[in-house]
């Protein structure tokens, strides 16, 4: 037997079965299989299982086809029956079921179809800890066997079971009648980690000290010491022609000063209050756009150069792109192999060439192949690897092929794929070194390509890297 | 001598040791090319896992074990980095 990962930190565990009439089956007739399945592992451990009717059961069972939104899609009738997942929060210790097997209840023999009590109760294996064993007749042996009625655990899978919870209180050693009581089990050592560090220092970006704020916004980086120094502000001289001398005098002071511009455009730093601090934040999206690095968040964005963060920013998002006015933020960005910029917001993407708005858009996202439930893209990048384009979204990934505008079979997959990044990720990117970054929270992980799993578990915090702090 | 059948394992093939743990689902993404050890090896190490008979071809019996109903869950958690064991 193997277990995989961690174990249950209790051992009074529930279940629920979240699927009406499975497959056509009768409700009652699944549930009394699926109890049946539990307790054949209850019977061989201290565990036990309790029936209710909640979503927030330890161990959920559904029935589902084809994809459905985990990453592990099913292939109709025939090979892959079902899956589960081992241990831990969220989906951990779920099953699915293939609703498109033929499943056969108590006593139902039907040589095409499948024992719902024999799958469940491999599965089952799985939502407790144990993973595929290689032992013929084993339950934990991954190929389909049937079962026979009055079935019994296997050695094998009671060896592993009681391994992890311990053997069923008073019961006699493995079944043998009248053996020894099991010594008192031990708790399992914790799972060994070996954790290798790496430090990477950064050359840490220079900001240059601010100076007034008026220089062309054209887009071109400015060298130092060629700014102009002073605006003029000189107050305006009444024209000759209009002097008067009233005989009474009124005074009144008002004051104006205002600036002579010398360029077509004088642009302010935004002064609103929910101008994001580079210093202490996540970021929505993060894309190299003509060879610079434009890191977004809410309504702003940040432009950064070979010499740091440009003057001004962060600035508003609609100042270079003209975004509708009702946008507030971005949920990621990418810059095509054709250099068009594309806006992924909510459940709609932008085309831009260069700061133009393309006609026809926003299109919404299954015009790419992306299912209809899907609410947002975290993040987007063109992967250097392969120069593939890959879309990021809660606990999954698909592959884009740009030259049919659609998104590649086979897809999506599960994002742990990427080891080490985890799920909902902020943004990701591919820097010019041709390193990958992954942004969640504020920090981020560099990833190793070829090993796909980041170099340090550790986040880093992405201010002192990318924004100077 | 018949042909070697690893010259004719195709996506299908490389796909199922590719899902199931037996060739590192990282290539999925990574594209690496495979050498024709690791094809053999991992078809050996399916057919010592099913029980069959281990001869590193893509036989009968290992067809018909490729064809079965199954768990949908790889056999070999740690095949990530089947690759880098094969390096050392």
């Amino acid at each position: 037997f193997t277990i995989h990962g961690q174990q249950w930190p209790y051992r009074n565990l529930t279940w629920s079965l979240r699927s009406e009439q499975p497959s056509g089956l009768d409700t009652g007739g699944v549930r009394l299989e699926l109890s049946k399945a539990l307790d054949l592992w209850a019977r061989n451990s201290k565990l036990t299982f309790q029936e209710i009717n909640s979503d927030r059961a330890d161990i959920l069972i559904y029935f589902h086809r084809g994809y459905h939104g985990d990453g592990y899609p099913f292939d109709g009738k025939g090979q892959i029956l079902a899956h589960a997942f081992f241990p831990g929060k969220d989906r951990g210790g779920d099953a699915h079921f293939d609703e498109e097997e033929i499943w056969t209840l108590e006593d139902e023999s039907n040589e095409e179809g499948t024992s719902l009590f024999a799958v469940a109760a491999h599965e089952f294996g799985h939502s407790l800890g144990l993973a595929h064993s290689s032992v013929q007749g084993a339950l934990m042996y991954p190929w389909y066997q049937g079962l026979s009625p009055n079935y019994e655990l296997p050695e094998d899978d009671r060896h592993g079971i009681q391994q992890m919870y311990g053997a069923p209180e008073g019961k006699l050693w493995g079944n043998i009648p009248g053996g020894p009581l099991p010594p008192e089990q031990p708790p399992p050592p914790p799972p060994t980690t070996t954790t290798t560090t790496t430090t990477t220092t950064y050359r840490p970006w220079r900001t240059r000290p601010t100076r007034p704020n008026h220089y062309p916004d054209d887009g071109r980086p400015r060298q130092p010491g060629r700014y102009p120094q002073k605006p003029d502000y000189r107050p305006h001289k009444p024209h000759r022609h209009h002097t008067t001398w009233p005989a009474t005098t009124t005074t009144t002071t008002t004051t104006t000063m205002r600036p002579t511009p010398r360029f077509r455009h004088r642009w302010t730093p935004p002064q609103r209050d929910d101008v994001p601090d580079k210093c202490d934040t996540s970021y929505d999206a993060i894309s190299i756009i003509r060879r610079e690095v434009f890191v977004f968040k809410g309504r702003y964005l940040w432009r950064i150069g070979d010499q740091g963060i440009y003057e001004g920013y962060p600035a508003e998002i609609s100042r270079l792109f003209n975004l509708p006015s009702s946008i507030n933020h971005v949920d990621a960005v990418y810059e095509r192999p054709d250099k068009k910029i594309v806006f992924f917001i909510g459940r709609e993407y932008y085309v831009f060439d260069a700061n133009n708005l393309e006609p026809g858009y926003p299109k919404p996202l299954t015009y790419l192949g992306l299912p209809a439930a899907l609410q947002k893209i975290d993040g987007a990048m063109v992967w250097g690897h392969n120069g593939k384009t890959y879309f990021f979204s809660g606990s999954m990934y698909w592959r884009f092929d740009e030259t049919v505008n659609y998104v590649e079979l086979d897809y999506p997959r599960d994002m742990s794929m990427f080891a080490g990044v985890g799920n909902d990720i902020d943004a990701v990117f591919q820097w010019k070194n041709g390193k990958t970054y992954f942004f969640k929270g504020k920090g981020f992980w560099e990833f190793d390509d070829l090993r796909m799993r980041v170099a340090h578990e550790k986040q880093k915090l992405s201010a002192p890297v990318w924004m100077g702090c | 001598a018949p042909v070697s059948s690893i010259i004719y394992a195709d996506d299908k093939v490389q796909n199922y040791l590719m899902r199931f743990g037996y060739l590192p689902q990282t290539d999925f993404e990574t594209g690496n090319l495979r050498t024709e050890d690791q094809l053999r090896d991992a078809i050996k190490n399916l057919q010592k896992f099913g029980g069959i008979r281990v001869t590193g071809e893509i036989d009968e019996a290992t067809k018909k074990l490729m064809k079965a109903r199954r768990c949908g869950l790889p056999d070999q958690l740690d095949a990530r980095f089947a690759r880098t064991r094969h390096k050392r």
